[in-house]
């Protein structure tokens, strides 16, 4: 453990408490993309399947159960809670997700470390991550102006990942062996993608304004 | 200590 991959784990840890402040909060999801939720809720369980069989620390433990728990209760909460489901932007989420799904694996297929299930399975999550963000980008283009919280979840979610991109560096000069080019391009995919997100919620703090994506 | 192939990232 690195304290940029330790920075990087309580970024994300941040993002997802943030957006369970903001629907518990506001008893509302309006803004947030329930098929983002759902493709992360894919991206845990198809990465931690050796949750049951490997023990590698408490820590790696308890955050893998916290961010399977989280996904699948904000899932369940968007779908299914009486107050919440209400306030869902379902006529603005209309991302064709399931491409997503079917892209990534595809490519897990083709790329991998090994030609084994958990290993085909772990560079799955791993692109399908890096992809997960972009129903929650384009509903964000779509509704306009976008609340603080959710605007922090989404700011908290892609630093998170450039945690990790330091993490990779600091790990590539410090040991011997570095196979994790497949996490290490993907992380960089997926961070570029909220470059233009980044831009304008760093504009919306220079100029205290709202949060506004154009179009 | 786990070589490479074991995932020990999140």
């Amino acid at each position: 453990m690195n304290i940029f991959r330790l920075a990087g784990d309580m970024t994300h840890l941040m993002s997802i408490l943030v957006l369970l402040l903001k629907i518990y909060a506001t008893k509302s999801c309006s803004g947030i993309s329930l098929k983002t939720q759902e493709l992360y809720a894919v991206v845990f369980l198809a990465r931690y399947l050796d949750l049951l069989t490997d023990f590698f620390s408490l820590y790696n433990t308890v955050m893998k159960v916290v961010f399977i728990v989280s996904s699948l209760a904000i899932v369940w909460c968007m779908r299914y809670h009486r107050a919440v489901r209400r306030t869902y932007d379902r006529e603005l989420d209309t991302f064709r997700h399931y491409f997503l799904i079917l892209g990534s694996f595809v490519l897990a297929l083709i790329f991998h470390e090994k030609f084994t299930v958990r290993e085909i399975f772990w560079a799955f999550s791993i692109y399908l991550e890096a992809v997960a963000i972009l129903p929650q980008l384009v509903l964000l283009q779509r509704s306009g102006n976008v609340d603080n919280l959710t605007g922090q979840y989404v700011f908290f979610l892609g630093a998170y990942r450039g945690f990790y991109i330091l993490n990779w560096i600091y790990r590539y000069f410090t040991e011997a062996h570095f196979g994790r080019w497949i996490a290490s391009i993907s992380g960089l995919v997926q961070t570029a993608l909220y470059a233009d997100f980044f831009y304008y919620y760093f504009l919306s703090w220079k100029n205290n304004a709202k949060l506004k994506l154009p179009a | 200590y786990f070589d490479y192939d074991y995932h020990d990232e999140l």
